[in-house]
């Protein structure tokens, strides 16, 4: 049974796309299958796994629409084995305001993906930094949520508006959404902001926080310049080992 | 005269609110009277102002509802003198949503403000990370946009997609949108990837691109943890000081 994961948080900059391209990346190595579904228009996460979304004749916006006629046209290979991706372009940003205006277009994306869902282990979501019907779409047919979040000030005040959010969620469209876990990330331990941010998260969210810590890392900012996840840019570099650490969490989480 | 500077870019994280609460701060210390509009329902610089979003009765939200009845209800002073903000509280996600609907909502700003921008000298207008309403409701009253930019790889690639949206904005709703800055932020000279980025910013955007550059300053994130800006936070610390040779140069700007 496929396992459908979103990576959210409305506040910009917290690392998801980063979580996103090297959880998947990480996950597929462990032998599953993994699809990742790119829904913010900026395609970070297209362009962090080296394909060119102008490229891409049929992309998540064209699922959404319903012109990609069968949803698995829009799915292509990338240079991780087992791992395929569902691309953004920027006409996603025109889907957004669509979606909006149509009465259940929180679900659009649920009954677009159901027939290719079960060839995958694990679906991963990439969503912007916003609540708006994209992000909803996948909050929509998610069973779990990771929510990374900077080790920093701005960060921490942000996540209780996320909190209720999915909760509204879980309790009016979603009720399989049941688990909502929090990933430290850009951890620096040289300064004591980092440090006073992760013992706050301990005491708020001992449940919900993973034991995995995402390291601050200059190799998880240049991989994405190459087109390539971490793993296969610098497979011995902290965010790496780290990511590596955070995906056998993941699959152990699976029996919770 | 006023003028309105909204400060915009949808990618996440690229130093929006920390550019608007510390360079009021500064423009407000040369004597010039500065009110800072919180247009992102994380009420982010509301915050790293030190005002608690749940205690104003009046926020941009009721003023854009027009349920303020003057705007002047929702100013507010802070900290620092010169420096009033019109703050945002969480319940701006939904006006969001309103707006959408109306007719002309990109315009209601512009037409409930207009009775007090003239008490000002310079109007800062933070935004989300997203291109919706309130967005547009900020780029339709500005006539500067400063697009702040991490010298970080995907900072770069979203760049096209937001100066897209800036130009349909001036050509179709507000010619007064005059002139696009851009911000180089989070610079750190250590790594090869920033020096890579800011020299690819330098070729592509020479006219755009600011001289000050805004450098990697752990004491500019721990400011908002305290309530104060980075001036009143730490007034030597390299932030600091780039944020006030950045005041300088988007005064002398003024006459451009
Ligand atoms: N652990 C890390 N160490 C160093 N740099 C990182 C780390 N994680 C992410 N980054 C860098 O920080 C920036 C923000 O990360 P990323 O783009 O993944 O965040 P995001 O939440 O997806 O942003 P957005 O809100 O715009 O979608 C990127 O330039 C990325 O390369
Ligand atoms: N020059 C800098 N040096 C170090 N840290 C910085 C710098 N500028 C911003 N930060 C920190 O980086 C994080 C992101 O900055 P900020 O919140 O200002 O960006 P933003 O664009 O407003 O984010 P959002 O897209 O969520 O609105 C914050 O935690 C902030 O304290
Ligand atoms: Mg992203
Ligand atoms: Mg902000």
């Amino acid at each position: 049974k496929s396992e459908v994961i979103a990576i959210a948080n409305p506040k910009g900059g917290c690392g998801k796309t980063t979580t996103a391209v090297n959880l998947a990346t990480c996950i597929s190595a462990l032998k599953r299958k993994v699809l990742l579904i790119d829904l913010d228009s900026q395609a970070s996460a297209t362009i962090g796994l080296g394909i060119k979304p102008y490229l891409c004749r049929f992309s998540v916006a064209e699922v959404l629409l319903n012109s990609a006629g069968k949803a698995g046209e829009a799915v292509y290979s990338t240079k991780v084995k087992n791992l395929s991706i569902i691309p953004a372009k920027s006409s996603l940003a025109d889907v957004e305001t669509e979606l909006r205006k149509q009465e259940g277009g929180g679900l659009v994306l649920k009954s677009r993906l159901n027939q290719i869902l079960s060839a995958y282990d694990y679906i991963f979501i990439d969503t912007s930094p916003s609540l708006g019907a994209l992000t909803l779409n996948a909050l929509t047919i998610a069973q779990r949520v990771i929510i990374p979040v900077q080790t920093q000030f701005y960060a921490l005040r942000g996540l209780g508006q996320l909190l209720n959010m999915v909760n509204i969620v879980k309790a009016r469209v979603n009720p399989n959404l049941c688990r909502i876990r929090i990933l430290a990330t850009m951890y620096d331990p040289r300064t004591r902001l980092s440090q006073n941010i992760l013992s706050e998260l301990r005491k708020r969210f001992e449940k919900e926080l993973f034991k995995t810590i995402i390291p601050i890392s200059t190799r998880l900012a240049e991989a994405p310049g190459y087109g390539l996840p971490a793993p296969l840019y610098d497979s011995h570099c902290s965010g790496t080992i780290a990511y590596r650490k955070l995906a056998r969490e993941v699959i152990a989480n699976e029996k919770m």
